[in-house]
């Protein structure tokens, strides 16, 4: 059950411009209802390359060239997703390439292909159609060579040669398990199409690619969102969900950067933590990765060589938010490791302040993620409530980190991150410099209306 | 929660990742933030699409389109202060208060909640079955000092922190609570005294637990809200 957008690659948000032809040269299809029926609409017409589907409107354009057709570009769009043909804009050849239409016009020698229209310097039988794609001087295999496509050459003594096109599948190998692999093949190990990921047919899924944008589920290309053991797929037959790709490894795995690896704290979802830690926030022993019991599991050491699953060491092996393990008790299959500490993520300090640095008049201008700060002056990207003329007395001078409203935290600033309105700064409270303590006897506190709730327990809530 | 019991606690959120599974809790602060744990989040600036907050149910697992279920998307994450071990999380939307959706109240800066008070956790963790792990539980503890606490401690905890006394039964936070509150009762009114914090063991008898204390940040959460 594939999809006639399987032979399609989608660029999001994204419209296609001729600049010899005007934006509506083109006619809107609006009896589509998605852009699958788009996709069948393209698919079949030798002219039609790509189309423009309007999220919309729900309407497509058919359009008869791509990206990489001459005078176009690409521009960023609200309403429109770009779908173009694969054999097109794939820098790489499925089987003997017999397909292919990308524009690659050199040999593997690095001769320049000769104009398939052009019997010289080579003379031959070939004419240019629609159908078999002979276009300008492109790399072709009109013969279905197995070597793949290939062209006469501008150069008389040699014919013709082989322009040394990739297969999809030595384009791109796998590392370690195949989170990062993002290659074009779509088949599995057993030669089924796999199904693309933002399509919940024939199998429904939860990879939903908007949801998982650092996965790469590009189109239907085999990937690795879930910290299998290698990239894999869901599947165009109904009878199998999913089945692994048969992907090539990278040539020796280079080990992980040192400094992407720590040992008694971790850092982001702890993917690089090798430290020993071996219970759960719980206290419950962890099961070692090489046992079956009491949790039978997928993630033997042998297949999952480069996480370190060493005895019953918290680990993160398949990006999960934070190490985990499975646990030695059979009610409990796994838990996090979270009182493994969180290793600080602050640039290093450059300089230091007294107090809470109302007075520090240093130029440290980064705060402590390393953002560049925003000049006080300046109105974007926020709009200041402190400003040199609203308190000279804090003389907020360029960027540089000030405390103007006496924030107990220490000398800040507003960002240039857009995202981020103010920040603390790279700094750090001198040595000689304690802050007074707060352990004294409490005092008043005023309230508003919140806090309030109903206290008393309705035990019909238990009944759904 | 260990050794707790089901019950109500309008201003415990529930955080869902991208597959919809609870991961941690957190407090509502504001009708548009969430206060909660810094180690609940891979990083400061992580990826926040698919990330939701789910409020005004006590199921851990409730059905969708049940009654009163609001489910709102997370925008924006802004990290607390160097130590404070705290984030607050802007929704995409403001909650709707009712009765099952309330606010808690911030304590004054710098408040130092009295030894002795009763306080209560909330949370959809870990009960190690000790409760009924399909609702939110809520357990009872009461406040020490810092003093106190040091010495079992043996001086770690720091002033940005609190504790609870650790009971003879085990009762306490566990994994899936983190973020979540310490209200204490003041004054007729709930306040969010503390964040709850991974300590190196769950409900440990007799061992005091440490929280962060909320009323050092108060300025900082202010600040963010009056900055945003």
């Amino acid at each position: 059950q594939r999809s006639p957008l399987n032979d399609f690659q989608v660029l999001r948000g994204t419209e296609l411009q001729h600049l010899l032809h005007a934006a509506g040269s083109r006619s809107w299809q609006e009896d589509v209802a998605d852009a699958e029926e788009c996709a069948g609409r393209c698919r079949p017409l030798l002219d039609c390359r790509a189309f423009h589907y309007n999220v919309s409107s729900q309407g497509c354009q058919l359009l008869p060239w791509t990206q990489y057709s001459p005078h176009t570009r690409l521009q960023r769009s609200g309403q429109c997703d770009l779908f173009q043909k694969k054999d097109y804009v794939r820098s790489c050849i499925m089987d003997n390439g017999v397909g292919y239409r990308g524009t690659l016009a050199t040999t593997a020698g690095g001769l320049p292909c000769q104009r398939w229209s052009h019997k010289f310097p080579n003379d031959h039988r070939y004419t240019p159609t629609l159908r078999n794609g002979l276009e300008e001087n492109f790399c072709r295999n009109p013969d279905g060579d197995p070597r793949g496509p290939w062209c006469y050459t501008t150069d008389s003594s040699v014919r013709f040669q082989s322009c040394g096109i990739k297969s999809c599948r030595e384009a791109a190998c796998v590392r370690c398990n195949g989170e990062e692999y993002r290659g074009a093949v779509d088949r599995t190990e057993s030669g089924r199409e796999c199904q693309r990921w933002d399509l919940q047919h024939p199998h429904p899924h939860p990879f939903e690619p908007g949801k998982f944008l650092d996965k790469g589920l590009d189109d239907n290309y085999c990937r690795n969102p879930d910290g299998s053991e290698r990239p894999w797929c869901y599947t165009t037959d109904p009878q199998l969900p999913r089945e692994f790709c048969d992907l090539p490894r990278c040539g020796s795995e280079a080990p992980p950067r040192p400094e992407a690896t720590t040992l008694h704290c971790f850092r982001g979802k702890g993917e690089g933590y090798r430290g020993s830690a071996n219970t759960t926030a719980a206290g419950v022993p962890c099961q070692r990765w090489d046992a079956q019991s009491p949790h039978r599991h997928s993630f033997a050491p042998a297949k999952y060589a480069c996480k370190d699953l060493r005895e019953n060491f918290c680990r993160n092996p398949d990006g999960s938010e934070a190490p985990w393990c499975f646990t030695s008790r059979p009610g409990m299959r796994v838990a996090f490791c979270y009182q493994i500490r969180r290793c600080a993520d602050d640039v290093r300090s450059e300089d230091c302040y007294h107090g809470a640095g109302e007075l520090y008049r240093g130029s440290v201008s980064k705060t402590r993620k390393g953002v560049a700060c925003q000049r006080w002056a300046a109105k974007t990207p926020h709009q200041p409530q402190f400003t040199p003329t609203s308190v000279p007395h804090a003389q907020l001078e360029e960027n540089f980190c000030r405390n103007p409203d006496g924030d107990r935290h220490g000398p800040w600033c507003y960002t240039t991150d857009p995202g981020t309105p103010f920040d603390y700064c790279a700094l750090r409270r001198c040595e000689s410099d304690q802050p007074p303590s707060i352990l004294e006897p409490p005092d008043q506190v005023p309230f508003e209306e919140c806090g309030k709730r109903v206290d008393h327990w309705r035990p019909h809530l238990k009944l759904r | 929660v260990v050794g707790g019991q089901p019950g109500n606690s309008p201003w415990t959120v529930s955080l869902r990742n991208r597959q919809g599974q609870h991961f941690c809790g957190g407090s509502l602060v504001k009708e548009q933030w969430v206060l909660t744990a810094r180690q609940c989040f891979s990083s400061c600036h992580a990826p926040l699409v698919g990330y939701e907050v789910w409020l005004g149910t006590l199921f851990h697992n409730p059905q969708p389109g049940e009654p009163g279920l609001q489910r709102v998307p997370v925008t924006k994450m802004v990290c607390g202060p160097s130590g404070s071990q705290l984030v607050l999380l802007k929704l995409e939307r403001p909650a709707a208060l009712n009765q099952r959706v309330a606010l808690i109240c911030l304590p004054p800066e710098q408040y130092v909640v009295p030894p002795g008070t009763k306080c209560e956790i909330a949370g959809w963790g870990e009960t190690k079955g000790t409760g009924d792990d399909t609702v939110l539980n809520v357990a009872s503890l009461r406040v020490i000092s810092n003093q106190e606490c040091n010495v079992k401690h043996r001086g770690r905890v720091q002033e940005s922190e609190m504790c609870t006394e650790g009971p003879l039964a085990p009762v306490g936070a566990c994994e899936g609570d983190y973020g979540g509150p310490l209200a204490c009762f003041t004054l007729d009114c709930w306040v969010l005294e503390g964040i709850i914090i991974p300590n190196r063991v769950c409900a440990r008898p007799r061992w005091p637990a440490v929280f962060t204390r909320v009323s050092v940040f108060v300025d900082w959460i202010h600040k963010v809200l009056r900055l945003d």
